[in-house]
Protein backbone atom coordinates (compact mmCIF):
# COMPACT_ATOMS: atom_id res chain seq x y z
CA UNK A 1 0.00 0.00 0.00
CA UNK A 2 1.96 3.31 -0.94
CA UNK A 3 0.63 7.06 0.46
CA UNK A 4 -0.35 8.06 -2.14
CA UNK A 5 -3.95 5.31 -2.07
CA UNK A 6 -4.20 6.04 1.73
CA UNK A 7 -3.39 8.92 2.21
CA UNK A 8 -0.57 10.18 5.21
CA UNK A 9 0.30 6.85 7.47
CA UNK A 10 0.73 8.08 11.14
CA UNK A 11 2.39 5.26 13.51
CA UNK A 12 0.68 7.11 16.71
CA UNK A 13 -2.91 6.77 14.73
CA UNK A 14 -4.44 5.60 17.56
CA UNK A 15 -3.06 8.27 20.16
CA UNK A 16 -3.93 10.71 17.78
CA UNK A 17 -7.51 9.97 17.11
CA UNK A 18 -8.37 9.61 21.28
CA UNK A 19 -6.89 12.92 21.35
CA UNK A 20 -9.22 14.32 18.64
CA UNK A 21 -12.39 12.40 19.02
CA UNK A 22 -15.28 13.91 21.34
CA UNK A 23 -14.93 12.15 24.70
CA UNK B 1 -12.37 -46.77 9.48
CA UNK B 2 -14.05 -43.48 10.59
CA UNK B 3 -10.93 -41.92 10.41
CA UNK B 4 -10.24 -43.44 7.35
CA UNK B 5 -13.63 -41.64 5.55
CA UNK B 6 -13.36 -38.11 7.20
CA UNK B 7 -9.67 -37.89 5.80
CA UNK B 8 -9.73 -34.36 4.14
CA UNK B 9 -9.03 -33.58 0.49
CA UNK B 10 -6.32 -31.24 -0.20
CA UNK B 11 -6.92 -29.32 -3.37
CA UNK B 12 -4.57 -29.68 -6.02
CA UNK B 13 -1.23 -27.75 -6.44
CA UNK B 14 -1.46 -26.02 -2.63
CA UNK B 15 0.97 -26.11 0.37
CA UNK B 16 0.68 -29.65 2.28
CA UNK B 17 -1.41 -28.42 4.96
CA UNK B 18 -4.22 -30.61 5.85
CA UNK B 19 -6.28 -32.21 8.75
CA UNK B 20 -5.60 -34.53 10.93
CA UNK B 21 -8.08 -36.00 12.83
CA UNK B 22 -6.75 -36.39 16.22
CA UNK B 23 -10.08 -37.59 18.13
CA UNK B 24 -14.33 -37.89 18.49
CA UNK B 25 -16.72 -37.13 20.54
CA UNK B 26 -20.70 -37.23 20.48
CA UNK B 27 -23.29 -36.01 22.41
CA UNK B 28 -25.94 -39.31 22.71
CA UNK B 29 -28.37 -36.88 23.99
CA UNK B 30 -30.13 -37.06 20.50
CA UNK B 31 -30.67 -33.03 20.53
CA UNK B 32 -29.63 -30.71 17.72
CA UNK B 33 -25.59 -29.12 18.34
CA UNK B 34 -25.97 -25.69 18.03
CA UNK B 35 -22.28 -24.74 18.54
CA UNK B 36 -19.20 -25.97 19.78
CA UNK B 37 -15.92 -24.47 21.30
CA UNK B 38 -13.35 -24.76 23.67
CA UNK B 39 -12.48 -23.62 27.63
CA UNK B 40 -9.22 -23.60 29.43
CA UNK B 41 -10.24 -25.47 32.56
CA UNK B 42 -8.32 -25.67 35.72
CA UNK B 43 -8.54 -28.23 38.17
CA UNK B 44 -6.27 -30.33 40.66
CA UNK B 45 -3.70 -27.51 40.04
CA UNK B 46 -3.32 -28.21 36.14
CA UNK B 47 -5.05 -26.26 33.23
CA UNK B 48 -6.52 -28.46 30.59
CA UNK B 49 -8.50 -27.55 27.19
CA UNK B 50 -12.01 -28.78 27.65
CA UNK B 51 -14.82 -28.85 24.71
CA UNK B 52 -18.09 -27.20 25.76
CA UNK B 53 -20.87 -28.13 22.94
CA UNK B 54 -24.58 -26.82 22.85
CA UNK B 55 -27.70 -27.94 22.28
CA UNK B 56 -31.04 -25.92 22.35
CA UNK B 57 -31.38 -26.88 25.93
CA UNK B 58 -28.38 -27.72 27.79
CA UNK B 59 -24.33 -26.63 27.45
CA UNK B 60 -22.24 -29.84 28.27
CA UNK B 61 -18.33 -29.58 29.52
CA UNK B 62 -15.91 -32.25 28.26
CA UNK B 63 -12.74 -33.46 29.27
CA UNK B 64 -9.96 -35.29 27.50
CA UNK B 65 -9.56 -39.03 28.70
CA UNK B 66 -7.41 -41.55 27.52
CA UNK B 67 -6.93 -42.60 23.99
CA UNK B 68 -8.11 -39.76 22.86
CA UNK B 69 -11.64 -40.16 24.23
CA UNK B 70 -13.64 -37.67 25.55
CA UNK B 71 -16.06 -37.99 28.93
CA UNK B 72 -18.68 -34.96 29.41
CA UNK B 73 -18.17 -33.62 33.38
CA UNK B 74 -20.69 -31.31 33.24
CA UNK B 75 -24.28 -30.56 31.48
CA UNK B 76 -25.97 -26.70 32.18
CA UNK B 77 -29.92 -27.16 31.77
CA UNK B 78 -30.29 -24.03 30.27
CA UNK B 79 -34.63 -23.86 30.58
CA UNK B 80 -37.24 -22.71 27.77
CA UNK B 81 -35.34 -20.69 25.95
CA UNK B 82 -33.04 -21.70 23.21
CA UNK B 83 -29.01 -21.83 23.34
CA UNK B 84 -28.28 -19.70 20.08
CA UNK B 85 -24.37 -19.22 20.39
CA UNK B 86 -21.41 -20.07 23.22
CA UNK B 87 -19.43 -17.14 23.76
CA UNK B 88 -15.77 -17.76 24.78
CA UNK B 89 -13.73 -15.54 27.04
CA UNK B 90 -10.50 -15.78 25.74
CA UNK B 91 -7.47 -16.37 27.93
CA UNK B 92 -9.79 -16.98 31.01
CA UNK B 93 -10.53 -20.23 32.76
CA UNK B 94 -13.31 -22.48 34.20
CA UNK B 95 -15.65 -19.60 32.57
CA UNK B 96 -17.41 -19.31 29.41
CA UNK B 97 -20.51 -17.40 28.26
CA UNK B 98 -23.65 -18.34 26.23
CA UNK B 99 -26.06 -16.32 24.17
CA UNK B 100 -29.88 -17.11 24.61
CA UNK B 101 -32.97 -16.14 22.73
CA UNK B 102 -34.96 -17.33 19.03
CA UNK B 103 -34.16 -15.65 16.43
CA UNK B 104 -32.04 -12.99 17.73
CA UNK B 105 -29.96 -12.76 21.30
CA UNK B 106 -32.17 -11.85 24.35
CA UNK B 107 -29.90 -12.89 27.17
CA UNK B 108 -26.44 -13.64 27.99
CA UNK B 109 -25.48 -15.98 30.81
CA UNK B 110 -22.04 -16.97 32.38
CA UNK B 111 -21.40 -20.55 32.85
CA UNK B 112 -18.76 -21.61 35.94
CA UNK B 113 -17.06 -23.47 37.93
CA UNK B 114 -17.16 -21.89 41.46
CA UNK B 115 -14.69 -23.69 43.85
CA UNK B 116 -15.63 -21.88 46.60
CA UNK B 117 -18.24 -24.30 46.97
CA UNK B 118 -17.08 -27.09 44.52
CA UNK B 119 -20.13 -26.85 42.07
CA UNK B 120 -21.05 -25.61 38.82
CA UNK B 121 -23.03 -22.39 38.55
CA UNK B 122 -25.10 -19.82 35.64
CA UNK B 123 -25.40 -16.67 36.07
CA UNK B 124 -27.14 -13.94 34.22
CA UNK B 125 -25.50 -11.52 32.20
CA UNK B 126 -27.09 -9.09 30.21
CA UNK B 127 -30.72 -9.18 28.51
CA UNK B 128 -32.48 -7.04 26.23
CA UNK B 129 -32.34 -7.06 22.01
CA UNK B 130 -28.94 -7.72 21.54
CA UNK B 131 -27.20 -7.32 18.23
CA UNK B 132 -23.61 -8.71 18.65
CA UNK B 133 -21.29 -10.32 21.60
CA UNK B 134 -18.05 -11.09 21.73
CA UNK B 135 -15.93 -12.40 24.52
CA UNK B 136 -12.39 -10.17 25.05
CA UNK B 137 -8.96 -10.30 26.96
CA UNK B 138 -9.16 -10.15 30.65
CA UNK B 139 -12.65 -11.57 31.37
CA UNK B 140 -14.47 -8.70 29.76
CA UNK B 141 -17.52 -9.18 27.46
CA UNK B 142 -18.77 -6.71 25.13
CA UNK B 143 -22.39 -6.74 23.53
CA UNK B 144 -24.60 -3.95 21.25
CA UNK B 145 -27.99 -4.22 21.99
CA UNK B 146 -31.14 -1.47 21.20
CA UNK B 147 -33.71 -0.20 22.41
CA UNK B 148 -36.55 2.15 20.67
CA UNK B 149 -34.70 4.84 21.28
CA UNK B 150 -30.87 3.84 21.09
CA UNK B 151 -27.98 1.67 21.13
CA UNK B 152 -25.83 0.66 23.87
CA UNK B 153 -22.37 -0.37 23.83
CA UNK B 154 -21.43 -2.65 26.85
CA UNK B 155 -18.51 -3.89 28.23
CA UNK B 156 -19.21 -5.88 31.41
CA UNK B 157 -15.88 -7.69 33.32
CA UNK B 158 -16.18 -10.52 35.30
CA UNK B 159 -14.02 -11.70 38.68
CA UNK B 160 -11.72 -15.04 38.81
CA UNK B 161 -14.85 -16.10 40.88
CA UNK B 162 -17.56 -15.21 37.94
CA UNK B 163 -18.98 -12.09 39.65
CA UNK B 164 -20.07 -8.97 37.21
CA UNK B 165 -17.90 -5.87 37.90
CA UNK B 166 -19.35 -2.29 37.10
CA UNK B 167 -20.21 -2.07 33.22
CA UNK B 168 -18.43 0.64 30.79
CA UNK B 169 -20.42 1.96 28.25
CA UNK B 170 -18.61 2.69 24.74
CA UNK B 171 -20.00 5.44 22.74
CA UNK B 172 -22.31 3.88 20.38
CA UNK B 173 -22.32 5.10 16.55
CA UNK B 174 -25.90 5.49 14.39
CA UNK B 175 -26.03 2.50 13.19
CA UNK B 176 -26.42 -0.93 14.51
CA UNK B 177 -23.19 -2.60 15.47
CA UNK B 178 -23.28 -6.28 14.19
CA UNK B 179 -19.91 -7.95 15.24
CA UNK B 180 -16.76 -6.91 17.36
CA UNK B 181 -12.97 -7.69 16.74
CA UNK B 182 -10.38 -6.86 19.30
CA UNK B 183 -7.69 -5.05 17.60
CA UNK B 184 -4.55 -7.17 18.44
CA UNK B 185 -1.55 -5.96 20.13
CA UNK B 186 -3.53 -2.94 21.02
CA UNK B 187 -4.92 -3.49 24.11
CA UNK B 188 -7.31 -0.22 24.23
CA UNK B 189 -8.78 -0.41 20.69
CA UNK B 190 -11.82 -2.60 19.74
CA UNK B 191 -13.53 -2.33 15.63
CA UNK B 192 -16.68 -3.24 15.13
CA UNK B 193 -18.85 -3.47 11.73
CA UNK B 194 -22.46 -2.34 11.70
CA UNK B 195 -25.31 -2.88 9.52
CA UNK B 196 -24.62 -0.44 7.31
CA UNK B 197 -21.06 -2.02 5.94
CA UNK B 198 -18.90 0.76 7.95
CA UNK B 199 -16.01 -0.40 10.43
CA UNK B 200 -15.98 1.69 13.63
CA UNK B 201 -12.76 1.71 16.19
CA UNK B 202 -13.22 2.46 19.86
CA UNK B 203 -11.07 3.42 22.88
CA UNK B 204 -11.82 0.86 25.13
CA UNK B 205 -10.24 2.89 28.18
CA UNK B 206 -12.68 6.08 27.25
CA UNK B 207 -14.98 4.76 25.63
CA UNK B 208 -14.71 7.08 22.92
CA UNK B 209 -15.81 6.24 19.27
CA UNK B 210 -12.75 7.22 16.99
CA UNK B 211 -13.02 6.19 13.89
CA UNK B 212 -16.53 5.44 11.19
CA UNK B 213 -14.79 4.05 7.84
CA UNK B 214 -16.95 2.98 4.94
CA UNK B 215 -16.27 -0.61 3.54
CA UNK B 216 -17.89 -0.39 0.31
CA UNK B 217 -21.44 -1.49 -0.94
CA UNK B 218 -20.33 -4.28 -3.29
CA UNK B 219 -19.13 -6.46 -0.03
CA UNK B 220 -22.85 -6.36 1.91
CA UNK B 221 -23.36 -7.93 5.03
CA UNK B 222 -19.06 -7.53 6.11
CA UNK B 223 -18.56 -8.97 9.32
CA UNK B 224 -15.30 -8.50 11.21
CA UNK B 225 -13.38 -11.43 12.60
CA UNK B 226 -9.77 -10.38 13.32
CA UNK B 227 -8.03 -6.86 13.49
CA UNK B 228 -4.22 -5.83 14.00
CA UNK B 229 -2.12 -2.73 13.62
CA UNK B 230 1.31 -2.88 11.39
CA UNK B 231 3.17 0.25 10.51
CA UNK B 232 0.63 2.94 10.76
CA UNK B 233 -2.27 0.96 8.71
CA UNK B 234 -5.13 -1.26 10.85
CA UNK B 235 -5.54 -4.38 9.06
CA UNK B 236 -9.21 -5.93 9.33
CA UNK B 237 -10.21 -9.66 8.04
CA UNK B 238 -14.11 -9.48 6.85
CA UNK B 239 -15.99 -12.16 5.95
CA UNK B 240 -19.06 -12.34 3.50
CA UNK B 241 -21.06 -15.33 4.02
CA UNK B 242 -23.28 -14.49 1.25
CA UNK B 243 -20.18 -14.85 -1.15
CA UNK B 244 -20.93 -17.55 -4.00
CA UNK B 245 -18.57 -19.79 -5.78
CA UNK B 246 -19.96 -18.34 -9.31
CA UNK B 247 -18.84 -14.87 -8.38
CA UNK B 248 -15.64 -15.58 -7.21
CA UNK B 249 -13.41 -13.23 -8.21
CA UNK B 250 -15.10 -10.25 -7.10
CA UNK B 251 -17.18 -11.63 -4.37
CA UNK B 252 -14.81 -13.54 -2.15
CA UNK B 253 -15.72 -15.51 1.12
CA UNK B 254 -13.25 -13.61 3.23
CA UNK B 255 -10.88 -10.54 2.40
CA UNK B 256 -7.76 -8.74 4.20
CA UNK B 257 -8.46 -4.83 3.97
CA UNK B 258 -5.90 -2.29 5.21
CA UNK B 259 -7.82 1.14 6.46
CA UNK B 260 -5.48 4.32 7.12
CA UNK B 261 -7.86 5.42 10.71
CA UNK B 262 -6.02 9.07 10.10
CA UNK B 263 -8.18 9.34 6.47
CA UNK B 264 -10.35 6.69 6.41
CA UNK B 265 -9.28 5.40 2.94
CA UNK B 266 -8.57 1.46 2.40
CA UNK B 267 -7.27 -0.61 0.45
CA UNK B 268 -7.78 -4.71 -0.08
CA UNK B 269 -4.98 -6.81 1.02
CA UNK B 270 -5.51 -10.32 -0.05
CA UNK B 271 -9.10 -12.43 -0.99
CA UNK B 272 -10.03 -15.53 0.11
CA UNK B 273 -12.17 -17.06 -2.73
CA UNK B 274 -14.88 -20.28 -2.46
CA UNK B 275 -12.98 -23.42 -3.53
CA UNK B 276 -13.32 -23.94 -6.96
CA UNK B 277 -15.35 -26.90 -8.22
CA UNK B 278 -17.21 -27.45 -5.27
CA UNK B 279 -20.84 -27.71 -6.49
CA UNK B 280 -23.45 -26.35 -4.34
CA UNK B 281 -26.32 -28.26 -3.13
CA UNK B 282 -28.63 -30.15 -5.02
CA UNK B 283 -32.44 -29.44 -3.93
CA UNK B 284 -35.85 -31.05 -5.03
CA UNK B 285 -36.57 -30.64 -8.74
CA UNK B 286 -32.62 -31.24 -9.78
CA UNK B 287 -31.77 -27.12 -8.95
CA UNK B 288 -28.34 -26.84 -7.78
CA UNK B 289 -27.77 -23.94 -5.03
CA UNK B 290 -24.32 -22.45 -5.77
CA UNK B 291 -21.89 -23.19 -2.85
CA UNK B 292 -21.52 -20.08 -0.73
CA UNK B 293 -20.88 -20.17 3.37
CA UNK B 294 -22.81 -20.74 6.12
CA UNK B 295 -21.33 -19.45 9.18
CA UNK B 296 -17.11 -19.29 9.62
CA UNK B 297 -14.63 -18.69 11.98
CA UNK B 298 -10.86 -16.91 11.88
CA UNK B 299 -8.10 -17.51 14.04
CA UNK B 300 -4.52 -16.48 13.51
CA UNK B 301 -4.20 -16.35 9.28
CA UNK B 302 -6.65 -19.36 9.25
CA UNK B 303 -10.52 -18.96 8.27
CA UNK B 304 -12.60 -22.31 8.31
CA UNK B 305 -15.96 -22.00 7.09
CA UNK B 306 -19.03 -24.67 6.35
CA UNK B 307 -20.21 -24.48 3.22
CA UNK B 308 -24.23 -24.68 1.73
CA UNK B 309 -23.16 -28.35 0.52
CA UNK B 310 -22.10 -29.52 3.82
CA UNK B 311 -18.48 -29.50 3.28
CA UNK B 312 -15.87 -27.53 5.35
CA UNK B 313 -13.39 -25.29 3.91
CA UNK B 314 -10.31 -23.89 5.21
CA UNK B 315 -7.93 -21.14 3.92
CA UNK B 316 -4.71 -19.25 4.45
CA UNK B 317 -5.56 -15.91 4.70
CA UNK B 318 -2.12 -14.32 3.92
CA UNK B 319 -2.16 -16.80 1.02
CA UNK B 320 -5.78 -15.78 0.03
CA UNK B 321 -5.69 -20.37 -0.63
CA UNK B 322 -8.42 -22.76 0.52
CA UNK B 323 -5.54 -25.24 2.04
CA UNK B 324 -7.94 -27.85 2.91
CA UNK B 325 -11.96 -29.03 1.92
CA UNK B 326 -13.39 -31.22 4.60
CA UNK B 327 -16.32 -33.06 2.87
CA UNK B 328 -19.38 -34.23 4.03
CA UNK B 329 -18.88 -37.51 6.42
CA UNK B 330 -20.36 -40.33 6.33
CA UNK B 331 -23.33 -39.23 8.96
CA UNK B 332 -24.03 -36.20 6.82
CA UNK B 333 -23.20 -32.67 6.75
CA UNK B 334 -20.52 -30.35 8.58
CA UNK B 335 -22.88 -27.76 10.60
CA UNK B 336 -19.86 -26.11 12.53
CA UNK B 337 -16.57 -25.00 12.05
CA UNK B 338 -14.43 -23.60 14.93
CA UNK B 339 -10.91 -23.07 15.58
CA UNK B 340 -10.01 -24.36 19.41
CA UNK B 341 -8.19 -21.88 21.61
CA UNK B 342 -4.76 -23.86 21.33
CA UNK B 343 -3.29 -23.25 17.74
CA UNK B 344 -3.96 -25.13 14.88
CA UNK B 345 -7.06 -27.25 16.37
CA UNK B 346 -10.36 -26.82 14.22
CA UNK B 347 -13.45 -28.32 15.80
CA UNK B 348 -15.70 -29.62 13.23
CA UNK B 349 -19.57 -30.42 14.28
CA UNK B 350 -22.53 -31.66 12.54
CA UNK B 351 -25.84 -31.65 13.71
CA UNK B 352 -26.63 -34.95 15.14
CA UNK B 353 -24.07 -33.61 18.06
CA UNK B 354 -20.93 -35.32 16.83
CA UNK B 355 -18.12 -33.37 16.92
CA UNK B 356 -14.36 -34.09 15.34
CA UNK B 357 -11.04 -32.93 16.32
CA UNK B 358 -8.53 -31.90 13.57
CA UNK B 359 -5.09 -30.88 13.65
CA UNK B 360 -4.48 -28.63 11.13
Amino acid sequence: CSESDLGPISLNWFEELSAEAPS
Amino acid sequence: NVAEQLTPVLLDGLREESLQLVSKLKDSSGSCAVDVSTVWWEAAGSRELRVVTACESSVSLWKPLASDRWGKVYTWQLGEIPVIQIVPLLDTCNLVCIALGDLEIGEIRLLLYSSENDSFKQSPVKTGNIKAVLGLKDRRLVSSSRTVQEQQVEIVSFSETGRSKDGQTLMPPEETVLAFAEVEGMSDALVGTTAVNSIVVWNLKTGQLLKKMHVGYSYPASICHRAYSDSGLLFVVLSHPHAKESESCGNPAFRVIAFNPKTARSTGVMFSSLPPGHAGRQVPGGLCVPASYLEGDVKDASAAAVLTSGAIAVWDLLLGQCTALLPPGPAGSWVLARWAATSACLLAGQRDGTVCLYRY
